[in-house]
């Protein structure tokens, strides 16, 4: 029996919509302790590694540990029906299920809606990730980190990422012209739209700016973003969800042949 | 400039 509650679906369909563009399916693995997700791009460039631990949910239990094939698409449809206020309970009976519920019940308890989805066998490579002391971790809003990879977009398909003492710069250049957004630490540390950077050594990287841009569909799950770098090793982008966990994306660099 | 496979950093377990 796996039983899984929280008290608004808002936070379920934001983490949907941060996934869904990225992967077409992933597992759902449940224990007690959560809910984790790491999947793959097709391309197998990008990784996204979600966890929801389980004190975050307003109900949790899970009796034996599962997992879940996930269909992302068929899920994000499903959510869509739910409304934001909605509690939301994520249901299966078997320790094998081939199939699970997810239960929409409105604030004032008068409309409760319940929709199954057929669960699907995900053969997929899991990914060993190394604990990574990086050279360079930056904290800065995730409205101005996804401002900055839409606008950069338009210029060119990579993207490149300085970042010094001074501060981080995103550049890019392509057939119109070329584009670099520069930002400076800021002074207050504690505010949402502070901007802070721990550096051992600098460090330049060039991405895929496309990727870059499937990251930042989870901008609404949270007021900052955290990207840690090193040299010629994947970015990790990193969104807190809450209290209750986090959403990780890494991504391989570009590097010279 | 190529784009690497993050296969060339993790390894599959």
């Amino acid at each position: 029996m796996f039983e899984a509650s929280l008290a608004q679906s808002a936070i379920l369909k934001k983490v949907l919509d941060a996934i869904k563009d990225l992967l077409n399916e992933a597992n759902f693995e449940c224990t007690d302790d959560g809910i984790k997700v790491q999947a793959m791009d097709n391309s197998h460039v990008s990784l996204v590694s979600l966890e929801l631990r389980s004190d975050g949910f307003e109900k949790y239990r899970c009796d034996r540990n599962l997992s879940m094939g996930v269909n992302l698409a068929s899920m994000a449809k499903i959510m869509r029906c739910s409304s934001n206020s909605d509690k939301v309970t994520i249901k299966a009976q078997d320790d094998n299920p081939d199939k699970v519920s997810f239960i929409f019940e409105s604030s004032n308890q008068e409309r409760i809606s319940d929709y199954e989805m057929k669960l699907m066998d995900i053969d997929a490579d899991q990914l060993g990730i190394p604990d990574t002391e990086y050279s360079c971790v930056v904290k800065m809003p995730s409205a101005e980190f996804a401002r900055i990879c839409k606008d950069l977009n338009q210029f060119g398909e990579s993207l490149v990422i300085s970042c010094s003492k001074e501060g981080i710069k995103f550049s890019t250049s392509g057939d119109l012209g070329s584009a670099n957004v520069k930002l400076a630490q800021t002074t207050d540390a504690d505010k949402d739209d502070a901007v802070t950077i721990e550096m051992r050594s600098p460090v330049t990287l060039t991405f895929a700016c496309r990727y870059l841009n499937h990251f930042t569909k989870a901008t609404p799950l949270s007021s900052q973003v955290q990207l840690s770098m090193s040299d010629e090793i994947p970015l990790l982008v990193e969104y807190r969800i809450g209290d209750m966990g986090c959403i990780k994306y890494y991504l391989a660099p570009k590097i010279d042949d | 400039m190529s784009q690497k496979k993050l296969s060339s950093f993790f390894k599959t377990i």
